[in-house]
């Protein structure tokens, strides 16, 4: 799977 | 954008208003701790720097602006409008000891070796712990006011939310934030205790009381 930061989020 | 996310965020900004309707309607800060509300200021202003520089999308975008706005607004009301009413003997937790190992933490884990990763990565272990101010005073004080509660509720429903959120996005996007994940875990734990009694007396019609 993709291991990344999750920016999209609050 | 999932379900599960919208309710958590839609639960995030209920807990906000429901802290401003508290501290309007009973015109008094009591039973809030300013640590842990100037500890969510300096979340939102660390973590969303991204805000001048990378667009996500306009609901990300006004949410961004209502988080920083809004916890400024409050630190204000507890620093100034309502100051008599704050009571800083009873909110007493060091908040050194938290920011000092979640600065650590976030020169150990972030994506990228930049000043705005490494305050990303900084802002999402410090949310993790921002609560235990106020959960310290609430132990301290063995009792809260019933909005007071419905507050911290729905602020721990909002990270309870998140994981739901993540395990869908694992399966769905075949996407994984390790250090959200992980510190997201660690926040909605901190709540357990809370909840328990916010389960068993609030809902049930009961003042919010810690056993002696």
């Amino acid at each position: 799977s993709m291991w990344g930061p999750a920016k999209d989020e609050l | 954008m999932n379900i599960f996310r919208l309710l958590g965020d839609l639960s995030h900004l209920a807990s906000i208003l429901i802290l401003l309707q508290k501290i309007q309607s009973t015109r008094s800060c009591r039973g809030i701790s300013f640590k842990t509300q100037a500890l969510y200021a300096t979340v939102f202003i660390t973590r969303y720097l991204d805000l001048f520089y990378d667009w996500v999308s306009l609901y990300n975008f006004v949410m961004k602006i209502f988080f920083i706005a809004s916890s400024c607004y409050v630190l204000y009301l507890m620093k100034y409008k309502y100051r008599p009413t704050h009571d800083p003997s009873i909110d007493t937790f060091r908040v050194e000891y938290l920011l000092g190992p979640c600065a650590v933490l976030a020169l150990l884990f972030h994506y990228r070796f930049t000043l705005p990763e490494l305050l990303w990565s900084f802002s999402i272990f410090l949310e993790s712990v921002a609560i235990l101010p106020q959960l310290f005073m609430l132990q301290r004080t063995g009792e809260a006011e019933t909005i007071t509660t419905h507050y911290l509720a729905a602020l721990g429903a909002y990270r309870a939310l998140y994981i739901p959120n993540w395990i869908y996005r694992w399966f769905t996007e075949d996407m994984v934030d390790p250090i959200a994940v992980t510190a997201g875990i660690v926040q909605t734990a901190l709540y357990l205790d809370f909840f328990y009694v916010y389960f068993t007396k609030v809902l049930q019609g009961q003042k919010f009381e810690l056993p002696a």
